[in-house]
């Protein structure tokens, strides 16, 4: 694994209209594409780097089957690891990492598709959920961006936006499992009402 | 009641419910009470043929910006994470501004776009937060990420600057934030992306999201900024969506602030999915 495409990338973009983004439109769209590419094989290395510290069987870490994904459209609520039913028996596993040298505590969000789900932290803890329902705003911007970016249509749109806090140690990680409230026979977390609109 | 408050922890941000705009941030903690007002405009380009706006230059074309809406339709939601409050400025500004129970910022997240261009003015995009504070010409921007620099409008403390351009000839360029004091308290705002920034008025802190132009400014680039997404042969203009963030604090307590949640905003965490089960991933 390496991250050749993205020094490429990054050293083209260093042409004074990039960095000034004075360039005619179809050389912003191929720095944007170039940007992409060194983005998503970037992305292949930090999954890879994050199998092998969680998983702590000793020997060679395994860096050909990567067990995770991470979502780059985020903001406009696409991330079908997150928006994929969680199977029975399974939970949705999210690797929180901090590349920074002191200890954060970030309340993160992530579209989900129901609202019937429990959070737990690496030591079984149940922790504080909140869940709001997605706007209709970000669920245009999904649909119109990842046809124009990725040039699929996904089927279904996430209802809601999942909110929970996470604490992350200095260059360090942490894990926290989300699984279905009912089989585990909690109750889920707090659904926002809306208060009357005004 | 007319006055609708968020804030599940020690920052409360409060809008009037008539208008639906922001107009105070209040921090339970170290006291500081700051009357706000935040809201959307747009400069209209200048297209006189001496100079046109365009990808290297900004050039409004001299009259006061527009501003996008006097009220705002809202939305609360509120919960023992994060209150939100859903603001429609018009069609295509929104903003979404959360405050998170224990952070002492409030995060402004836009949506402006595709900015409609079918009246031939090109616009340039500003959010504009005003503050009672007596600022005397004076506001800081940070110098490519780093320390803050004073900025005096309308003055160059090196040589003597004949003002052409009162508003274009007092922006800079934002990587990391603006603020500005009356020597009680800050208001500081950081970015997640390079703007254009200025104080034009005092007590007034303005930043430039978005940008869409008609005609070329003849510097090279030979093409109108007028970046179009295309889905098959339907093209319109791009639509951004980005966040700010606005902090105060009593005066000097804000530098902080400002240096450590914007390293955390130029280094979000980074989230990695999997499915698994979960015995079995501990086992591993």
């Amino acid at each position: 694994f390496n991250t050749f495409s993205l020094g490429d990338a990054l050293g083209v973009t260093q042409h004074h209209d990039a960095v000034t983004g004075t360039a005619k439109q179809h050389t912003t769209d191929d720095y944007a594409k170039r940007l992409a590419i060194g983005a998503s094989e970037s992305e292949v290395v930090v999954n890879s780097a994050l199998s092998c510290l969680v998983n702590s069987k000793s020997g060679p870490c395994s860096t050909t089957s990567s067990l995770f994904n991470q979502c780059q459209l985020l903001n406009i609520s696409y991330c079908p690891p997150t928006e994929e039913d969680i199977a029975e028996g399974k939970n949705l596993v999210v690797v929180a990492y901090n590349p920074l040298g002191w200890n954060r505590t970030d309340i993160i969000k992530i579209p989900v598709n129901d609202a019937d789900l429990i959070v737990k932290d690496s030591m079984g803890n149940l922790i504080e959920a909140q869940f709001i329902e997605l706007d209709n705003i970000t669920s245009n911007l999904r649909k119109l961006y990842v046809k124009a970016y990725l040039g699929i249509s996904p089927k279904q749109t996430p209802n809601y936006w999942l909110f929970f806090r996470v604490s992350v140690s200095p260059l360090g990680w942490n894990t926290y499992f989300i699984s279905k409230a009912s089989q585990e026979g909690s109750s889920a977390g707090y659904v926002t009402k809306m208060d009357i609109p005004q | 009641n007319e006055t609708v408050e968020i804030g599940p922890g020690n920052l409360k941000a409060s809008f009037s419910s008539s208008t639906g705009q922001l107009k105070r941030l209040y921090n339970s903690i170290t006291g500081v009470d700051i009357p706000v007002q935040q809201s959307y405009l747009w400069y209209s380009s200048s297209s006189d043929l001496d100079q046109d706006s365009g990808a290297y230059i900004f050039r409004p074309d001299g009259s006061p910006p527009v501003i996008v809406a006097r009220s705002v339709p809202i939305k609360v939601m509120r919960g023992p994470l994060v209150d939100e409050i859903h603001q429609q400025f018009n069609s295509w500004i929104s903003q979404v501004i959360r405050i998170y129970k224990d952070k002492e910022h409030a995060e402004l997240e836009f949506t402006i776009g595709p900015i409609p261009t079918e009246d031939s003015v090109g616009k340039e995009v500003i959010t504009k937060m005003t503050a009672n504070m007596a600022t005397d010409k004076v506001f800081y921007t940070d110098s490519n990420g780093r320390d803050f620099l004073k900025r005096v409008r309308d003055y160059r403390a090196d040589w003597d600057l004949q003002v052409t351009q009162p508003v274009a000839g007092n922006y800079y360029p934002i990587n990391l934030g603006m603020y500005i004091t009356d020597n009680k308290s800050e208001l500081s705002v950081l970015v997640d992306r390079a703007t254009g920034g200025a104080s034009i008025k005092d007590g007034e802190i303005e930043l430039m999201l978005h940008r869409r132009l008609i005609n070329d400014d003849g510097r090279g680039v030979g093409e109108a900024l007028d970046e179009p997404v295309c889905v098959g042969s339907t093209c319109e203009g791009l639509t951004v969506r980005g966040n700010y963030y606005l902090g105060i604090h009593k005066n000097t307590d804000g530098s902080r602030w400002r240096r450590t949640t914007g390293q955390e905003i130029y280094s979000p965490l980074i989230l990695a999915f999997a499915h698994e089960n979960q015995e079995q991933w501990k086992a591993l």
